[in-house]
């Protein structure tokens, strides 16, 4: 491996990216993931996080163009040059420029170029590296297709990103491997391309103000949503996920947008029908179905389409329950049962929370059930419940699932 | 009007190569050099640079190998900067 002369690296891990324009050959969603997913290629290495902005500055600025574009080095049509980054710095720094001319595909074809293995080699020269002589590294300067369903990080490459930022602060649950891409659906909440506008040189880069994530054992920490998913426990706030998995012992951490680029930040509620492999995330007056990292075709849908009242705006949190097969939907001081056999809201609803579960004399905020047990989070705070009796069984904190 | 004229391989090689090097390998030509042999020799380090890079055999000639190496889809970034 290389890096650049004098090896610039970005001097903190929260590293911001803006997505300036899209190309036409792709779904912008199929761009937006094959970005993501290349990010998270170098973040499961290294104790870098990256979260997108849709606005203003960002470190690393990532857009298609051709031909000449406003830096020193134009594009020359197809094939030849794909692509070029700059080092970590101000301004044009840590950008990185597509060439339009090309024909970019999110499958590993020969018909065209694979931008998630294009953006992944590209944006390896915005964190600071250089080209490799290893043939089969991904900072190798020639294209070379591969299967990206199995794509790991080469060796090489590993080394010389941690040679600039050493490993991630805990051991990466997420293999450093790609995912298979899905089939996604039309955008939900991406910027609408526009002309790369010139932007004026910052006289230095305004390290953007990037919201930090809560330490998991603040004793405030309160969350937008939980679900479980796969036998995986997520929970929500803001653009940020914890993972917590049977299979490791610590808490991952992770943003939405690293597991399904296109949808927008602050759920207010999720669940999920393991049966069927399906998580419903909801915000506002919307909904998606996602299976894994596919988001279903056909979504958002309004959530009137369960059932609700228009009066219903939007829901606090929704909880599957794997006897009854009915989900409970919490909207302020009461509740409806939804049959997700029939697909249909139960008559008799909606009813007071606090008529049936015992303890719960307020508000919401997500639910989660877990080894039989209900868990309703109201603030900093999480209500353990027996269903079957009704019962308040104890109140813990609501991080206590990260082991504090 | 007559046919055009077949272009001439090798020298349209040599243009493509120049550029090529000028991008990626800091070749810098020097216009004005009165000894054209001194630009040959320079290019023909830079060559070697690069053959050497790719772990081509290292022959300072633009062969075939070293032509369909440097026509391959790449980055734009250099190999090697100064």
């Amino acid at each position: 491996y290389s890096t650049f002369p004098q090896s610039p690296r970005w001097r903190r891990e929260d590293v911001t990216y803006r997505i300036l324009n899209y190309t036409p050959d792709m779904l912008q969603a199929d761009v937006e993931e094959a970005i993501a997913k290349a990010f998270q290629l170098w973040s499961s290495v290294t104790p870098l996080r990256f979260t997108r902005l849709y606005s203003g500055q960002a470190d690393i600025m990532i857009s298609f163009a051709n031909g000449f574009h406003g830096d020193f080095y134009s594009f020359d049509g197809p094939g030849g040059t794909l692509a070029h980054a700059y080092p970590p710095g101000n301004g044009i720094g840590g950008d990185a420029h597509f060439d339009e001319d090309e024909n970019w595909t999110k499958f590993a074809t020969s018909s065209g170029y694979n931008l998630f293995l294009v953006a992944a080699h590209e944006l390896g020269h915005s964190l600071g590296l250089g080209h490799s002589n290893v043939l089969g590294a991904l900072m190798y300067p020639i294209y070379m297709p591969q299967d990206i369903r199995s794509y790991r990080l080469p060796q090489d490459d590993i080394d010389g990103i941690q040679a600039l930022y050493g490993p991630p602060r805990e051991t990466p649950a997420l293999p450093t491997e790609a995912y298979p891409p899905q089939e996604t659906t039309e955008m939900t909440s991406a910027e609408t391309p526009t002309e790369m506008s010139p932007r004026e040189e910052p006289t230095e880069i305004t390290p953007s103000k990037t919201p930090t994530r809560p330490k998991d054992c603040d004793p405030h920490l309160t969350f937008d949503a939980i679900t479980t998913l796969r036998g995986e426990t997520l929970f929500f706030k803001g653009s940020y996920v914890w993972r917590k998995s049977p299979y490791f012992s610590d808490i991952e951490h992770d943003t939405i947008s690293s597991f399904w680029p296109s949808l927008a930040d602050g759920f207010d509620a999720a669940y999920e029908v393991d049966k069927r492999d399906r998580v419903l995330f909801f915000k506002d007056n919307k909904y998606w179905a996602v299976s894994g990292y596919s988001i279903e075709s056909g979504f958002p849908k309004p959530i009137q389409n369960l059932g609700f009242p228009t009066s219903v705006r939007k829901i606090d949190a929704a909880v599957y329950d794997q006897n009854t097969k009915k989900t409970y939907f919490f909207v302020g001081s009461i509740y409806w049962s939804f049959n997700e056999n029939t697909q249909s809201m139960e008559r008799g609803y909606p009813r007071k929370i606090a008529a049936d579960f015992q303890g719960i004399g307020h508000k919401v905020d997500a639910a989660l059930q877990k080894n039989g047990l209900f868990y309703f989070f109201h603030g900093s705070n999480q209500y353990e419940v027996d269903i079957k009796s009704k019962k308040l069984i104890r109140v813990l904190k609501s991080n206590s699932w990260f082991n504090c | 009007c007559a046919f055009p004229e077949v272009p001439d391989k090798e020298n349209e090689d040599m243009q493509f190569a120049k550029k090529y090097l000028e991008n990626f390998y800091d070749f810098k030509e020097e216009k004005n050099s009165l000894f054209k042999s001194k630009n040959l020799n320079h290019m023909t380090d830079k060559i070697r640079e690069m053959q050497s890079f790719f772990g081509l055999e290292v022959t300072g000639n633009l062969d075939r190998k070293t032509m369909d190496m440097m026509k391959q889809p790449r980055c734009g970034i250099p190999d090697v900067r100064s």
